[in-house]
């Protein structure tokens, strides 16, 4: 039995990781 | 250097220890540069799913959040990536399908939901996270994993493709059944022209290969079911459209060919225990259509009989069959119009789209039932040919 809740991480929808990686990628050649 | 002191399996916590600034060759060494044909070969299935996961338990168990965001994030978008770079290779995806999918089926498992943790035995509850609650990033991965399964279909289907109209329609195994050919028939006699052209059997020995390779991956035996449910959806609307599409096609004796091309897969089915996955029924249209070139199409009682039989074609299918159906010999006569007017009256009130063709590129949609996994964390060992010596057993 668990003392205390575990915090929900929110995440970015796969869409919006996508605009991210966007950035990323434009390091690379 | 440290002297390696072996531990007991049993002091390990199934965790995977990691520096921060580790976490970039981390997904580097065993997503982006993992090769599934190479050093994957030999690994246990999941194991880079287990690894990823291990090292999530680890920044969970210190209670940094920043750290789980990150190798979330990270893990996703390698994962990603190595799928726009080799999405065209079916071990790649299939591979990258399999441990997604296990990498979802942990976070479950282990999340600390009752739901998820009927089959675990006690020290797999022990396991479970500590501080974070991962549900959100759960959903994410679990529309990768649709993303994937796309993916994997819609390469697979770039392989069956150029087989499936020659391997079905066109090669003929039952030799003698055509006596003269139909007009048209675009048949090769010389056995040289033969040679590079796909049969039955390359369609058969190409699906044991996609089977072979999921189930190497440790892909889940529900998921199988469903890419095999899909791989013969495939083969049955791309036969039917070629056969609806070609007079050299519509004679009794290509009906009689199909027929038995159909018992050859389902032959195959039955030998990976896959009776039941709904794939058969998808052949149904075509199954009917080869039926329909079979049976006497004279009598008032033959129109009632096709009407009666043909449920899974529509009237525009029943019709361009009939339409088409070349006699191959002189013992045979073309459909008489009046016959096909006979047809399309009895058939008027059927609710239907005018659809002639099949939708090959129609994918059922996907689940991902969850699959707990027996295997006890703490005795998980990583390969050095994995190249992660930087990673600490914890």
């Amino acid at each position: 039995p668990r003392s205390r809740p575990r915090v929900l991480l929110k995440a970015p929808t796969l869409a919006e990781m996508e605009e991210m990686n966007i950035s990323e990628e434009e390091e690379s050649p | 250097h440290p002297v390696n002191i072996p531990r007991r399996e049993k002091d390990f916590q199934g965790m995977l220890e990691y520096k921060k600034e580790d976490e970039l060759k981390l997904v580097k060494n065993l997503i982006l540069e993992l090769k599934p044909r190479g050093v994957a070969v030999n690994l246990i299935p999941g194991l880079p799913a287990y690894i990823l996961f291990m090292c999530l338990r680890h920044a969970d168990y210190n209670n940094d959040d920043q750290k789980v965001r990150t190798l979330l994030t990270s893990t996703i978008n390698s994962i990603k990536k190595i799928l726009k770079k080799r999405g065209d290779d079916f071990e790649t995806v299939s591979f990258w399908l399999a441990n997604t999918c296990r990498f979802l089926h942990c976070l479950k498992q282990y999340s600390g939901d009752e739901a998820f943790m009927k089959h675990n035995t006690q020290r797999q509850n022990e396991h479970s996270l500590s501080n974070f609650d991962l549900a959100e990033y759960r959903q994410v991965i679990s529309d990768l994993a649709i993303q994937i399964y796309q993916q994997l279909i819609k390469c697979m289907e770039n392989i069956l493709q150029p087989m499936i109209v020659s391997g079905m329609l066109e090669h003929e195994t039952i030799q003698g059944v055509s006596g003269v050919k139909p007009t048209g028939l675009r048949k090769r006699t010389s056995s040289i022209a033969d040679e590079g052209t796909y049969t039955l059997d390359s369609i058969l020995r190409q699906l044991g290969a996609f089977h072979s390779t999921m189930c190497q991956h440790g892909t889940d035996p529900e998921l199988i079911k469903q890419v095999v449910k899909q791989q013969f959806y495939i083969i049955g609307a791309v036969t039917l459209n070629n056969l609806l599409l070609r007079k050299d096609m519509c004679s009794w004796s290509k009906g009689m060919q199909i027929r038995y091309n159909v018992s050859q897969l389902e032959e195959w089915l039955r030998d990976k225990g896959l009776m039941t996955c709904g794939a058969k029924e998808t052949l149904e249209p075509l199954i009917q259509a080869a039926q329909l070139l079979q049976v006497k199409k004279k009598t008032d009682e033959d129109a009632e009989a096709i009407c009666s039989m043909c449920l899974a074609l529509t009237t525009a299918q029943i019709v361009k069959v009939l339409n088409l159906y070349t006699p191959v010999n002189e013992f045979e006569e073309r459909v008489s119009v009046s016959f096909i007017r006979t047809i399309q009256t009895r058939l008027r009130d059927r609710c239907e789209s005018p659809q002639l063709l099949m939708d090959t590129k129609m994918i059922y949609p996907v689940t991902f039932p969850f699959s707990p996994s027996s295997l006890a964390l703490e005795t998980i060992q990583i390969p050095s040919s994995l190249n992660l010596a930087f990673l600490t057993r914890v």
